[in-house]
């Protein structure tokens, strides 16, 4: 057990206007990826899993309002928020995913549970959700995945939709 | 879209992904985050987690393309991502990015759209976070 480890992660696309990054929320963003970072590579340190490693960097981006997963999700066109987030093991190719749900705190946890907890790879909706409910995993209410950044991102896709127009904005067009 | 890829001290390779889509998505819409070898893989050659515009992604297997040109074509991590990231995905309207690490601890993290946001650390070496 001496092999480098080694440890990357993304926040996403798009998520953060340039027109809005200023000095502090580049400050916040760049302290949200370190937490991360050591989330992650804490575990790795003491010789635990790349696994673990994974899961619990992701959570760690997962209650981060600034990126757009599980807290300040984005939202779909009818206002609500759906959740999607898949894990897998390289060394034995188990793998767990979870689509269209709503509700876990820790979306990435609701995908371990799958692969961990059932026979299935993937799982979607309420059906999912029973699985994370299952494993014991918190939820939360629609409050806590809302941030104003998300809901005017939103606002504004739909009005340039209405008049027929597409943003060049990475935010409005991935995640 | 938020991710993580890891090599852990056995060489054991790992990758998650969660939580994206484009503002205004259709309800129901679901990109690569959640599909195995699109948007998420892991096994003995490399982890990779997208973030991007998910449909190309699913398309063209964006994730298994690395893993299979770096087992069939020997190409390393770096050249493998760069070619999918650069010269599949990109032609293709597929803006976005990934990070991957191979079993050696070795990184890549491609992108070729703006709005991107990095972190990577290994055993031995100060953590780098970056915005693009």
């Amino acid at each position: 057990m001496s092999q480098t480890f080694a440890l990357a992660i993304h926040g996403g696309a798009g998520t953060i206007r340039r027109s809005a990054l200023t000095p502090e929320i580049e400050q916040a963003t760049h302290a949200g990826l370190a937490r991360a970072l050591e989330a992650g590579s804490l575990i790795l340190r003491d010789g635990g899993s790349s696994l673990d490693a994974v899961t619990a960097a992701v959570c760690a981006l997962e209650d981060e309002p600034l990126f757009n997963a599980g807290c300040g999700a984005v939202f779909t066109s009818a206002g609500r928020q759906e959740m999607d987030a898949a894990v897998m093991n390289g060394a034995d190719r188990r793998a767990g995913a979870v689509a269209g749900l709503f509700g876990p705190r820790n979306p990435i946890r609701a995908a371990r549970a799958v692969m961990e907890a059932s026979p299935h790879v993937m799982m979607i909706g309420e059906a999912a959700a029973r699985i994370a409910r299952e494993a014991g995993l918190p939820f939360e209410e629609a409050s806590y995945f809302f941030t104003q950044n998300r809901w005017d991102a939103l606002e504004e896709t739909l009005a340039l939709r209405a008049r027929g127009e597409t943003s060049s904005d990475a935010a409005v067009r991935h995640g | 879209t938020v991710g993580a890829v890891a090599c852990d001290r056995h060489g054991n390779l790992a990758a998650a992904t969660s939580t994206g889509g484009m503002t205004g998505k259709a309800p129901g819409r679901v990109g690569d985050t959640p599909v195995i070898g699109a948007g998420t893989l892991a096994d003995d050659i490399c982890a990779v987690s997208g973030t991007g515009h998910g449909e190309v992604f699913i398309r063209y297997g964006a994730a298994a393309e690395i893993a299979a040109r770096m087992r069939h074509l020997g190409e390393s991590l770096d050249a493998a991502a760069d070619h999918v990231v650069h010269r599949v995905l990109a032609p293709n309207d597929g803006s976005g990015g990934l990070v991957a690490v191979d079993r050696h601890g070795n990184v890549a993290l491609p992108f070729n759209s703006e709005g991107m946001y990095r972190g990577h650390v290994r055993s031995g070496e100060a953590p780098v976070t970056a915005i693009y």
